[in-house]
């Protein structure tokens, strides 16, 4: 997966880091001290539509097929993540009792092409 | 033709970085708000004695302490429906009977929600008698009464254990039914009563006080259920 620099083209992962303690959120979140919301941008033009090794969901493997049967799809392809990470977080809530939650998919690790 | 930054299709200007950070911060916010199934963000009005909390975290399983006190989670893989771990601490009262004392939990639900608990149990430190050639057994109950009440009246016995107390150290006392019974019938505060007397002297350690390292607390394993959904989509 690409990481992007600051001019974006091609498909890829821009990260994006917010420190709790800056937005005065670690009063109530005891952990992580951050979160990291990297999110996916960037064109995903014809030749890099459905590339193995870049998309892997199940979309990408039918496009493949398409293509490789020259059949015009005529549909774009998107530029989303391709994997993703749980985050544990453990926070105070309204009764100041501590919660301790896994919440699936929170952290984007890498991008593709669909 | 000419490379544009900005989304030429949205008709939006291009953000200048400050103004795109603001955003960015926003989306944040409201994603993780949203994934922690919260409103809003909870406003901490009284801070939690830091040796209690840290000895919770620690019976949470929820990660190594670091040296600066700050916690490095360990990252569960969740199943697919993952639930969460709820510690409560007890606000503390006295008995008139001085027999023990009356620990009172605030549980708030949200409208609509249901929740399963699938284990809870109620931490309480228990102090070593002074008296070296005492027996080292030492009987505990743990009582629910019915909140409004005068403690002692009106109560059940929800647990009786027969404590080995070699040393000073933490004790546990299984009420999963209990806190999903009361979690059922939409209450707010669970009160129970726990009492460990030896010869009229209660060794339960159930300070309150401030600072306290052996606060008593409460721990859950919850999941919110789902079968709400599935009697909404019968009734479609």
């Amino acid at each position: 997966s690409l990481r992007c620099g600051n001019v974006v083209s091609v498909c890829c992962k821009r990260e994006f880091y917010i420190k709790f303690k800056d937005i005065q959120w670690d009063e109530w979140i005891i952990a992580p001290e951050g979160y990291h919301m990297n999110y996916c941008i960037g064109q995903c033009p014809q030749h890099l539509a459905g590339s193995p090794g870049i998309a892997s969901s199940f979309h990408a493997t039918v496009f493949s097929q398409l293509k490789i049967n020259g059949i015009n799809t005529a549909t774009t392809s998107c530029c989303v993540p391709t994997e993703r990470r749980p985050l544990s977080m453990v926070f105070f809530d309204s009764q100041h009792s501590i919660v301790k939650m896994d919440v699936p998919d929170m952290i984007v690790e890498s991008c593709g092409c669909t | 033709g000419s490379p544009s930054p900005s989304c030429v299709s949205c008709g939006l200007q291009a953000m200048d970085r400050d103004a795109e950070e603001r955003l960015m911060t926003e989306i944040a916010k409201q994603q993780i708000l949203e994934k922690l199934h919260l409103k809003e963000r909870p406003n901490i009005t009284h801070t939690v004695p830091r040796a209690a909390l840290l000895t919770a975290l620690r019976k949470l399983h929820s990660g190594r302490v670091r040296q600066d006190g700050t916690l490095e989670l360990e990252n569960n893989i969740p199943t697919k429906d993952p639930g969460y771990e709820i510690v409560s601490f007890a606000d503390i009262s006295e008995m008139e009977s001085g027999e023990g004392a009356s620990l009172t939990f605030q549980f708030l639900q949200e409208r609509g929600q249901s929740i399963q608990v699938l284990e809870s149990s109620l931490w309480i430190y228990v102090r070593s008698s002074e008296d070296p050639h005492r027996d080292s057994r030492l009987p505990a109950r743990v009582f629910l009464s019915a909140v409004g009440e005068v403690s002692g009246s009106n109560r059940t016995l929800v647990i009786e254990k027969m404590l080995e107390v070699q040393d000073s150290n933490w004790h546990t006392f299984p009420i999963t039914r209990t806190l999903q019974s009361f979690l059922d019938s939409g209450q707010r505060r669970l009160r129970l009563e726990v009492s460990c007397d030896e010869d009229g002297k209660n060794l339960c350690s159930l300070d309150g006080t401030a600072n306290s390292a052996y606060q008593p607390f409460l721990v859950a394993k919850v999941r919110l259920r789902d079968d709400h959904s599935k009697h909404v989509l019968r009734k479609r």
